[in-house]
């Protein structure tokens, strides 16, 4: 349907421009590299399904571009252009994060199996995954107008896969709870940032935080 | 018989 479709586009959008940026500026300021890590974390635990799962060859393609993207990305960041200034701010204890998503995870899943708590657990870690990120532009106050897109179009991602969802349990009667609950929480984290985008960014002004 | 969720999304 056509919300997953502009949820998946939305999502492979934000990877470009995250890598674009990267590579034109040759600079990775003010980019969270815990948040990366985090997402490497997130695809991994997710999307390694695809070695004994196979949905489609859309599926497999996507899963195979997000883990590959994500983990190349964090080698820029590490070993490319290494930035100790941007390090110095990225300061947010993601071990809580990644702690609290596993405790949830053995509480909420659809069996108590290996493979579906990882599932259960990306859900989860993915919700909070961009709180690094966001920890860091409140810090700083302001942000490359690039890197708000960035932001803004993984946050319309999961945003745009709750109406998916309400469609897809009105026309097949499929109701994935973990996911819905989580991408609402995700949701409601970037909502403070979606509402500072559009009057700030969308209106051509810089992102600075009021 | 429990109902499992496929995982059909990204």
């Amino acid at each position: 349907n056509i919300f997953r479709a502009a949820g998946d586009l939305s999502h492979l959008i934000s990877i470009l421009i995250l890598l674009n940026t990267i590579q034109k500026s040759r600079s990775i300021a003010g980019i969270s590299l815990k948040t990366q890590i985090l997402y490497v974390l997130v695809f991994l635990t997710r999307y390694l399904d695809l070695t004994y799962r196979y949905v489609s060859i859309y599926n497999t393609l996507m899963k195979l571009f997000f883990i590959s993207s994500s983990i190349y990305i964090v080698y820029l960041m590490i070993y490319k252009f290494k930035n100790t200034e941007t390090e110095q701010i990225d300061t947010f204890p993601i071990e809580y994060l990644i702690g609290g998503s596993f405790i949830l995870s053995l509480i909420f899943n659809y069996k108590f199996q290996f493979g579906e708590i990882l599932w259960s657990f990306s859900l989860w870690l993915e919700s909070v995954a961009i709180l690094p990120q966001l920890f860091m532009l409140q810090r700083t106050g302001e942000a490359r107008t690039l890197t708000t897109h960035y932001i803004f179009a993984l946050g319309a991602y999961r945003t745009l896969y709750i109406p998916n969802w309400i469609f897809r349990w009105i026309s097949e009667g499929r109701v994935d709870y973990l996911a819905i609950f989580t991408g609402i929480v995700q949701t409601i984290i970037y909502s403070d940032f979606f509402y500072i985008y559009y009057h700030r960014v969308l209106k051509g002004f810089k992102f600075e935080l009021p | 018989e429990e109902q499992t969720i496929v995982h059909d999304e990204l």
